[in-house]
């Protein structure tokens, strides 16, 4: 009759990724008969997100999994929660610098930097790059251009000219590919480095028709992605598992909760993929 | 929610009408349209007996979240006056504002339980 | 059921405001008469916290309840059917008259889920 | 989360009787951890309490407590339950020759015997004397009836010319109480069968100035009746142990779905007090 209470936090609620997340989270609710809330900002929005954890802790939930989008705006309420007793995992992106007991994710940083060791493997060392991102001050879109820039540093051909924020939505992500190619038309690569922003960067493309000769290099296999990636409008992706994430952070909150030791970081595999390792 | 819930069980209280009457319908016609309409019913029914095992899941995890907000909010009161007797102003302010936000935290789970996550 | 929830939510979302502004008018004014006027309206919330407990309780058992009407109901209309097509008639008669019966019930818990059973 | 849901089917909700039998119940439910639902006629009806139990049998139940008033319009709902997997248990009134598994409860035909002598030692032999009873058909009230004719009938100075049905409730108690004493003046002596019978027979005869008089021998120790037997209103009331039967049927229906061997009756305890043995 009291069956542990955790919270899933997403970044959005309807969002594709994070409804893979869920799903992950809910074969876990199943198989460790827990009971798992799925609640966050309908529309992505950093301050709705920490009200939700703000909310969560009073609810007296009995654990927390969460983002750690921006570790000084989540840090206090991630604090807050370990205060009151209530643990916290931090999901797809951490905030090690608080006191979140694991991280249940990929390395961002690595996967920004598989990305750009593809793209200048793909380009031939040449490229003029513009990058669509899903929010400047979110640590895990930071760290996975980051990654991308020390990746692409010491290659002379490979010029990063323009980046944009996607705010993690189709519509923002054509719009501001739209907007770069206006500004610098010489933009011959694409790299997107949240779920949707490929789809979007391809959509413009495409409507342009100039999908032949740029190179797009995106993050993520929802459907779309990987349609694209067949049809070869996109070149290449970045794989993270957003299923095993969400059915690993309800797992170690459960170790955690049954008074389990566990390790403070869980990557989740991330690799780079093309056509040719499509099924 | 509770307006949510209200239209589903009315709903569920006529199909369990139309189910019968479509049954009995069969029973008397017997043609294949017949237990074709019979089974489009019952099919309907045990979808929306699902969904209400779906929202009355969902609204569980939103009465316990409120009742323990009621408790989170009760406990801080209890703080503040602790702070306030003892003249700690710092303490008793800090768990005032924190009663004040659990107190809109209340008012919007509220609307929630009534309307429901209409979206769910 | 569900009105009676409808009318208590409603009550508590506005006692838990009038608590936080009695707190704040004894913070202030510091008298004994403010005092005892949050401890009044704290205990009144205290109450409707405990009511709406009960009252869940009673509608956990309602909706547990009226689940398993539908489902019997639904096994009683596939007995008839199945007795039908072997021809039975006492049988898919008496399954028949089941699932009508059955059938009254879901919709009288229906009422209750929605008025909710007002003297509890 | 799977906790055993058993219904408890009292005679009339509100009665003060029942709620008795009702807080056994709950206290039961909290030892046991067992969730107990109450569920009856608001007034007393036989095709209403028939129908609940079949409610019962439709809602799936794991176990059902519910008086057997009246053996034939009982049995074959009784007997429907236990064909379709749920136990039932009699409480306060037996139905023997249905299928259910066991008794819990007062021995009726004693306790009516006990009211008989009880009456013959008090009135020294002598009494003319009107019943009061809830119901004809109760097989309870038919016992206590028939136990209190059994002690009396070699008694040559005892003499009942009159019994009149209260349907429970005290103001039909009163009202037939009336009724008797209209037809029959010379009446010296009552006894009423069902809790609120006493309570009601006491008003009237209060009423007419006649209770000095008058001999009450009643059922049950509500509140009320406490008082009047202190008063000295009324005489003597026969004993049950409704809280006990309450918790004991829930206890024993947790036994059966255990899987343990139980005996099929279970008397309460039942005998006769005065004001003396009042504390
Ligand atoms: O955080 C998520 C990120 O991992 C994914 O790539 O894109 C969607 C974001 O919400
Ligand atoms: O059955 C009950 C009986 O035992 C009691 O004496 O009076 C009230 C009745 O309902």
């Amino acid at each position: 009759k009291q069956t542990y209470h955790f919270v899933l936090i997403p970044e959005e609620m309807d969002n594709d990724y994070w409804r893979l997340v869920e799903e992950g989270a809910r074969e876990a609710e199943k198989d460790l008969n827990v009971t798992l809330e799925y609640s966050g900002p309908v529309q992505a929005d950093i301050e709705e997100h920490i009200k939700k954890i703000d909310m969560a802790i009073a609810s007296k939930v009995d654990g927390i999994i969460t983002q750690g989008l921006n570790e000084n705006q989540f840090k206090p309420m991630i604090n807050k929660a370990i205060a009151k007793g209530i643990p916290v995992i931090t999901i797809d992106t951490d905030a090690p610098n608080s006191k979140r007991i694991a991280y249940v994710g990929t390395d961002n940083y690595l996967s920004g930097f598989l990305a750009g060791q593809a793209l200048i493997k793909d380009t031939k060392g040449k490229a003029v790059v513009g990058i669509i991102t899903g929010h400047f001050a979110a640590e895990h879109q930071r760290l996975r251009v980051q990654g991308f820039r020390d990746a692409v540093k010491n290659e002379p051909g490979i010029k990063i000219v323009a980046i944009e924020e996607s705010n993690i939505t189709r519509i923002e992500a054509a719009e501001k590919a739209g907007k770069i190619l206006a500004e610098h038309p010489e933009v011959t690569a694409f790299y997107g480095t949240s779920a949707l922003d490929a789809i979007g960067i391809a959509q413009v493309v495409e409507r342009m028709g100039i999908a032949e000769d740029m190179y797009i290099i995106g993050f993520d296999t929802l459907p779309e992605t990987l349609e694209l990636l067949k049809k070869g409008t996109i070149e290449a992706t970045v794989v993270q598992k957003p299923y095993e994430m969400g059915y690993k952070a309800v797992q170690l909150m459960l170790d955690i909760k049954n008074g389990k030791t566990i390790s403070p970081v869980h990557h989740t595999e991330t690799r780079v993929i093309h056509k040719e390792d499509l099924p | 929610g509770i307006l949510q819930r209200f239209f589903l069980l009315n709903e569920i209280s006529q199909r369990t009408g139309n189910v019968y009457r479509s049954l009995n319908a069969y029973l008397i016609e017997r043609s294949p349209e017949h237990f074709l309409r019979y089974q489009q019913e019952r099919q309907e029914l045990v979808v929306q007996q699902s969904r209400l095992k779906h929202t009355l899941m969902q609204q569980n995890i939103t009465v316990k979240n409120y009742q323990n907000l009621i408790t989170s909010f009760l406990e801080e009161c209890t703080a503040v006056v602790k702070y306030f007797e003892k003249q700690q102003l710092p303490a008793y302010s800090s768990h005032l504002a924190e009663a004040s936000k659990i107190s809109r935290f209340i008012q919007e789970t509220t609307l929630t339980l009534i309307d429901g996550e209409l979206t769910n």
